[in-house]
């Protein structure tokens, strides 16, 4: 077995309160010793079969690893990087054997494609896009989803991937008058994009024609919200925001997700959901992922927090391992498990 | 949430939003 290898870790510590509904079954060692920024589970074809992996991502390294029988995972392939560090994993749905990623300092400069086949023939970096990056999304139908430039030029453009990882196409979007923050795909409505922008707005794009359809002000509580999650049901829009910038003296407690409900036809929000801390428990978002009903966030205070968004409460807390705190969470994006990093690049995968 | 507090609600939202808006 090669070197780099991982190891199957003793469940880690959890609190009589906090037993959570989070079984660890993995842990993955990273050894590249920089500094570990984000991780990702794609399905990569590897010998012919498609391949439950994992991608981690360092400062200046990429790796790509495959599940081994035994919930042990072995290296197969790295990217290296040399002048501009990675900001994160971009994963791209309905792509095998592809996987995006961001590089820039601060702000995002470049976007790449990262192949590797088994056979060792396909093994290159693919520079999608560069300049003055804000955002970007892998959508389904191998689209990715970006904005650049500044408040003046702004461009909104979805790139199609041909199969060998190059564009296929492009389109552009027609911009809002703002900065764009993020973006989510919405379901129930496979042609409607959404961006939230700096102003605190809402905007949906059609990707078919490329139409701005509408910019819809949400409530200014909460600065630069963040969207995780959107979707159309009877004639509403609901929207999973994350507010970075919520402080944790709030009367309702510490709101870590929100739910809302918005009219398009009117532009009028409600709040449905507040998504706070258990009584006691202190922090404020500082990064997480949502996946179906399922929202996970690493909270300043170091610990992750899960909730089940159609419940509304709080099913996992989970303390820091080994003294370690938590950096960064991502759901999986071939099972339902939930992957844990920590700064010294240790990946523990739970099963929730 | 009250519906009533978000004014009428059209099931067609995506289709009507995107006639009326420019090409």
């Amino acid at each position: 077995r090669p070197l780099e290898q991982t190891e199957i870790a003793d469940l880690p510590a959890c609190d009589s309160l906090s037993p959570g509904n989070l079984q660890l079954v993995s842990k993955l060692k990273n050894p590249s010793g920089s500094c570990p920024v984000d991780v990702s589970a794609v399905w990569w074809e590897i010998a012919g079969l498609k391949t439950p992996c994992i991608i981690t991502a360092c400062e200046y390294v990429v790796s790509l690893w495959k599940a081994l029988d035994t919930w042990q995972w072995e290296k197969i392939n790295s990217w290296h990087f040399t002048e501009v560090p990675v900001l994160q994993i971009v994963p791209v749905p309905d792509v095998s054997s592809l996987v995006c990623v961001a590089l820039g300092n601060l702000e995002i400069r470049e976007i790449r494609a990262l192949l590797y086949s088994s056979d060792g023939a396909h093994e290159k970096q693919v520079l999608l896009g560069s300049g003055n990056i804000k955002a970007v999304l892998g959508l389904t139908k191998r689209r990715l989803v970006s904005s650049s430039g500044t408040l003046c030029d702004q461009q909104v453009e979805v790139m199609t991937f041909a199969e060998d990882g190059g564009s296929k196409g492009r389109q552009l979007l027609m911009p809002p008058e703002e900065t764009i923050l993020t973006f989510a795909e919405v379901q129930g409505l496979q042609e409607a994009l959404l961006g939230t922008t700096i102003m605190n707005n809402i905007v949906i794009w059609n990707l078919n024609s490329g139409q701005l359809l509408t910019k819809m002000h949400i409530d200014d509580s909460y600065q630069a919200s963040v969207c995780h999650k959107a979707y159309s049901d009877m004639g509403l829009l609901f929207v999973v925001l994350s507010h970075p910038c919520a402080k944790e003296s709030e009367p309702l407690g510490s709101p870590v997700f929100q739910l809302i409900a918005i009219n398009p036809m009117t532009s009028l929000s409600a709040g449905v959901m507040l998504y706070c801390l258990p009584q006691g428990q202190a922090g404020r978002f500082l990064e997480g992922d949502v996946k179906e009903n399922l929202a996970a966030a690493v909270l300043t205070s170091g610990k992750i927090a899960v909730w089940d968004l159609l419940l509304g409460h709080c099913m996992a807390l989970l303390p820091p391992v080994s003294d370690q705190s938590w950096s960064f969470v991502k759901w999986s994006g071939t099972d339902s498990h939930l992957l844990a990093g920590q700064k010294d690049g240790n990946i523990f995968v739970y099963r929730y | 949430c009250n519906e009533a507090d978000l004014g009428p609600i059209s099931l067609n939202w995506f289709k009507e939003l995107s006639s009326e808006a420019q090409p």
